[in-house]
């Protein structure tokens, strides 16, 4: 309750005007920054206690859940790096949802699998040099992996197993001119 | 050599041979659909007098006319069965991705702005402007915070005679949700994933403004120039528009209203995602 209390107390202060318009000083914004941050990393410990709850995860640090802070910039460490990766889709709507996910990874072939062990419809798309070039993106992501969420239950979530293979396909379905 | 189009069944983007968005392509029927990124100069003022103050964080007050940022893009197209996508970069410093998704009605544009430059001493206020065959006569309709569309009329207030001495600035709305203008035949609409000021200007065209910086305070408060920084540049944004074009008539099932409004849900309460890579030890037996 604390930490759900932590992001309400924040979100209160960013009712004010000056917060919903930009119109604070800049030293402000910065301490709204960081009071935001704060509020998500606490919210955060029990969205990742939840999510081991329900996927039956030992809470032993070898199997923490998290989300990509930095996908505005198409940078995720955990995507990136990672061989095989669980994404699961967690679906706030009260109705089903179909959305589009977008992974920052390095440059290669992936197979995304749905929780019936089919085979998703995925594609590769190069992120565009203007986000890779940023001076401050710390990525090894060149591109974005992007397939769809099926049907996602409302309130309810999907889980979906994307694996790194060995050699890239040259049937690949990317056409570029 | 050839122009360029993307889409899906339901609607196609094409663009022309300076690789700007030229037409859209609905259900069969094209429309000229031009969008670009423009620019204004903050006005530098004297904010002892009320009607010459600077442009700033709480007042947007353009000197003079909108420019152009560039004549022609340099693109990149990626198609594959998912998504097909433009990658426009409009200068050094104004980049977009334009895509359709497989199976999707609207088409997505990612833009990027930033750092805007002053080594010119200027101030600069970036838009990103749709222009249509739209007959909209005066008309366009904003949001309020998400809820109801309100109709706003150029030049125009319901409950007292306008004297407009600020033609840009002075028809500017706030844009939390959507805006969108129609005539009898056709509706366009831009939902936005942030606040931000928008107008229609002349009949046919939308715009909103996505980043800004300026060089002045405008003694309205805040005592700062909205001139932020980070890692010794300008700031950078990226955002994304989501645009529908289509009938405007009311007997079609479902409306573009109605589309408009479910699309507006998903993309403001999207799906989270959470990944999970257990150091490389999750096998497709754990999962």
């Amino acid at each position: 309750e604390a930490h759900l209390t932590a992001l309400r107390d924040v979100m209160g202060v960013m009712q004010h005007h000056d917060a919903i318009t930009g119109t604070e000083k800049q030293h402000v914004a910065d301490d709204y920054a960081r009071m935001l941050y704060e509020g998500f990393e606490a919210c955060s410990a029990n969205i990742r206690s939840v999510l081991n709850q329900l996927s039956g995860y030992r809470e032993d640090g070898k199997f923490d859940w998290s989300y990509c802070k930095q996908a505005n910039i198409s940078a995720c460490a955990t995507t990136e790096n990672a061989d095989n990766t669980v994404v699961l889709l967690y679906n706030p709507l009260g109705y089903g949802s179909n959305d589009y996910v977008r992974l920052p990874v390095k440059d290669g072939q992936y197979s995304v699998l749905n929780d019936r062990g089919q085979t998703v419809p995925s594609t590769l798309v190069p992120i565009p040099s203007s986000v890779i070039d940023l001076p401050f993106r710390e990525s090894e992501a060149t591109h974005e992996l992007v397939f769809q969420g099926e049907q996602v239950p409302p309130v309810g979530y999907k889980t979906y197993y994307v694996s790194k293979e060995e050699s890239r396909d040259s049937s690949s379905t990317e056409m570029r001119q | 050599e050839d122009n360029v189009s993307i889409g899906n069944e339901h609607v196609s983007v094409n663009f022309d041979e300076n690789g700007f968005m030229s037409s859209i392509t609905v259900h069969g029927e094209t429309h000229s659909l031009k969008q670009n990124f423009l620019y204004y100069d903050g006005a530098l003022g004297n904010n002892e007098e009320f009607r010459n103050r600077s442009s700033g964080a709480y007042i947007f007050r353009p000197n003079g006319t909108e420019k152009a940022v560039t004549d022609v893009v340099e693109i990149q197209v990626v198609k594959s069965d998912v998504v097909q996508e433009v990658h426009q970069i409009f200068n050094e410093w104004i980049s977009q991705v334009i895509r359709v998704y497989a199976g999707q009605e609207h088409v997505e544009l990612e833009w990027l702005v930033g750092p805007i430059p002053i080594d010119d001493g200027v101030g600069k206020e970036i838009i990103s402007r749709f222009e249509s065959d739209i007959k909209s006569d005066g008309a366009f309709w904003t949001d309020s915070n998400g809820r109801e569309m309100l109709r706003r009329v150029r030049n125009y207030r319901e409950t007292w005679n306008l004297d407009l001495v600020e033609p840009v600035s002075g028809n500017y709305y706030p844009v939390t949700a959507k805006i969108a203008i129609e005539d009898d035949q056709s509706r366009l609409a831009v939902l936005n994933d942030r606040a931000q000021g928008g107008s229609s200007l002349v009949d046919g065209q939308l715009e909103l403004m996505v980043h800004r910086r300026l060089l002045r305070d405008d003694a309205f408060g805040v005592g700062e120039a909205l001139n932020e920084t980070q890692y010794g540049a300008g700031l950078v944004a990226r955002g994304k528009h989501w645009l529908f074009f289509g009938s405007s008539q009311k007997d079609v099932s479902p409306t573009l209203q109605a589309k408009e409004r479910f699309l507006q849900n998903k993309v403001l309460l999207p799906s989270w995602p959470f990944v999970n890579s257990a150091d490389n030890l999750l096998t497709l037996d754990d999962f």
